[in-house]
């Protein structure tokens, strides 16, 4: 930000630019912009340098009404969903060695049956996390290598069971009715104690299309959890902040590059110092 | 959509009589609104904007029984000039080997959209090769071999223990060997501020001179769009754009930004994950999706 002498109509505009230019969008970035002029006026804030630090208080806020922590509950079952390409297998990966690096063990079920290569590339993933996998062959129904993972889980004594779905645009309806009939499977042959998490994978580089998204990966499979990947980009996924004012889903989980380790907990405050 | 919203502002002006430069000053900021919404970049669309009130405010609207028409149809003229032509073809070198290089951020969708260029390549009568010189994702390349199986292209491969480089350098003189004479190499994605992997890119260039370096871009990028391909093509060098994943309901902006920052030709569209899904890119169609 150019240095103001006083808190004026240009700051302001630079404030707004540096928020669309993250992908806040428009309506956010305008609900953000009343807020902290109220909040200005409340505090009677009058050192420009100040107004920053208002406005990042305000999104840290609004983000940690809505940022979750990892499942740490089990036995657990792990649904990763989301568009083409966003990073569901790379974050699975990086999950199932999170898990285990808790003592705990982890089963992945390699739910992608129809890209190529997907069940090979999720194999390499679970082999470098100590994890087991659970396959069958190409194009064969995903919604019964869930069914067997979940036996599998159960037989063996798994904590975490870890399910890769193929990516899909979420207006692909037949596409998100097999997903739903996979979530099914989740909810009707999971241990009754078990907890569930459905966790939509967001690439932070998306812009409003995320918004539309969230709301309808939502609408066919209860989606409780947030992974936002490739922060370590110089995309911002500003995003987030319209996601979860709508969906009310928790962030829980940042991707900050193609390594194992390369997984966090989501961090408002973090966050909200990236963005601005 | 915009449009509308752009009947309606003027519906309510036409009873004034007379149009005002306040006027289309509320129409422009309609347009600007719903070109940030569809991911245009926030610079790019200030100077859109600019150019079309300038346009805006001079005689045809304010003199016009019809300015809201005037207007949409301004916008739209002045959105899809700034998409270029429709210039989807593949520039064959035209004599010896046409060597084309995909590049682009992780997941932008570059190994399936190598099929998909070796598929139309091969209809149109040439003999591609494709090169899989990803050596760092996990079964990348046997991802690209499943691809060119489909495809019915040889892929020329050399496990992930070979440097990028090394491999290019190698799929040449297979290439001249064996009668390929197009040679379409699938790279690991990457981030454009990378310096390793940006100089990987660099060496690659060097070693085989590629007649056409295109840059895979998601059509859901948001504004970081404009990052990406200014980066790319001032560190290597871009000739052309693919925009992939267009089967979905983003309005696609990021099209203009990359456009607008590279003035490379956006070349084809990916609709879709099978082997011939991607079409030629029609500016005209781009910029009314855009406008919604
Ligand atoms: N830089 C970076 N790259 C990432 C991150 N997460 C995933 N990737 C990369 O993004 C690309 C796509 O990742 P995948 O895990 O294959 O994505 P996916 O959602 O499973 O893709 P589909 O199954 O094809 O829909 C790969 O190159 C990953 O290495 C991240 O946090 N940072
Ligand atoms: N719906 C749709 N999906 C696409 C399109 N193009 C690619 N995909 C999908 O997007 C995902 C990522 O594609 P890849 O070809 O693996 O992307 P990539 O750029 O090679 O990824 P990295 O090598 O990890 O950087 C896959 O699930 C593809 O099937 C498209 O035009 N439409
Ligand atoms: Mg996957
Ligand atoms: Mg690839």
């Amino acid at each position: 930000l150019t240095s103001h002498k006083k808190i004026d109509e240009g700051l302001f505009e630079e404030l707004e630019e540096v928020l669309i230019t993250a992908d806040v969008g428009v309506d956010t970035t305008i609900e953000l912009m009343d807020d902290l002029r109220e909040k200005i006026k409340q505090e009677k804030t009058s050192n420009p340098e100040d107004v920053k630090d208002v406005l990042k208080a305000l999104i840290q806020e609004k983000l940690k009404q809505y940022s979750g922590k990892l499942p740490d509950e089990y036995p657990l079952v792990i649904m990763v969903v989301g568009v083409n390409g966003s990073g569901k297998t790379t974050t699975i990966g990086k999950l199932a060695y999170k898990y285990r690096e808790k003592g705990k063990k982890v089963l992945v079920g390699a739910g992608d049956t129809f890209r190529a290569a997907a069940v090979e590339q999720l194999e390499i993933w679970a082999n470098r996390a100590d994890a087991g996998i659970i396959k069958h062959k190409a194009g064969s129904d995903p919604s019964a290598v869930i069914y067997d993972a979940l036996k599998a889980a159960a037989a063996r004594g798994i904590d975490v069971v870890i399910c890769d779905t193929a990516g899909r645009l979420q207006t692909q309806k037949n596409l998100m009715e097999e997903l739903k009939k996979i979530y099914r499977v989740i909810t009707n042959e999971a241990p009754k104690n078990a907890a569930v998490e459905v966790l939509l994978v967001l690439d932070a580089t998306t812009g409003q299309n995320a918004l539309s998204q969230a709301k309808l990966f939502k609408e066919a499979v209860d989606v409780s959890g947030i992974a936002l990947t490739k922060l370590d980009g110089t995309a911002k996924g500003g995003i987030i902040l319209a996601v979860t004012n709508h969906t009310h889903i928790p962030i829980k989980l940042i991707g900050v590059g193609e390594g194992i380790e390369d997984l966090q907990e989501f961090d408002p405050e973090a966050f909200a110092d990236a963005l601005l | 959509s915009l449009s509308e919203k752009l009947q309606n502002v003027f519906k309510k002006l036409r009873s004034k009589g007379k149009l005002s430069e306040k006027d289309v000053k509320k129409a422009m900021r309609e347009v600007k609104l719903a070109l940030l919404e569809a991911d245009v970049n926030f610079k790019v669309v200030k100077k859109f904007i600019n150019r079309v009130t300038e346009r805006a405010v001079g005689q045809e609207v304010m003199k016009s029984l019809t300015p809201g028409q005037q207007v949409v149809k301004i916008v739209r003229d002045e959105l899809t000039d700034l998409m270029g032509k429709t210039s989807s073809q593949i520039n064959y070198s035209p004599g010896g080997i046409t060597v084309i290089l995909l590049v682009g951020l992780q997941g932008a969708g570059k190994t399936t959209t190598a099929g998909k260029l070796a598929y139309r390549i091969k209809k149109e009568g040439h003999y591609p090769l494709l090169v899989a010189a990803d050596v760092y994702r996990p079964a990348a390349v046997k991802q690209l071999q499943v691809v060119g199986e489909r495809a019915d292209v040889p892929v020329f491969a050399m496990g992930e223990k070979n440097s990028p480089v090394d491999i290019v350098k190698a799929s040449m003189s297979f290439a001249k060997n064996n009668g390929r004479d197009v040679v379409l190499v699938d790279t690991a994605g990457r981030l454009h501020i990378d310096e390793t992997l940006m100089e990987e890119l660099h060496q690659m260039k060097k070693a085989v001179h590629p007649h056409e370096i295109l840059l895979v871009v998601d059509a859901m990028t948001g504004q970081d769009a404009v990052n990406v391909a200014d980066s790319f093509n001032k560190k290597l060098g871009i000739d052309g754009v693919i925009l992939t994943k267009l089967d979905g309901d983003t309005r696609g902006g990021a099209a203009i930004s990359v456009k607008a920052v590279t003035e490379c030709p956006i070349k084809f569209v990916g609709t879709g994950e099978k082997l011939e899904e991607m079409e030629p890119f029609y500016p005209d169609r781009m910029a009314s999706r855009i406008l919604g």
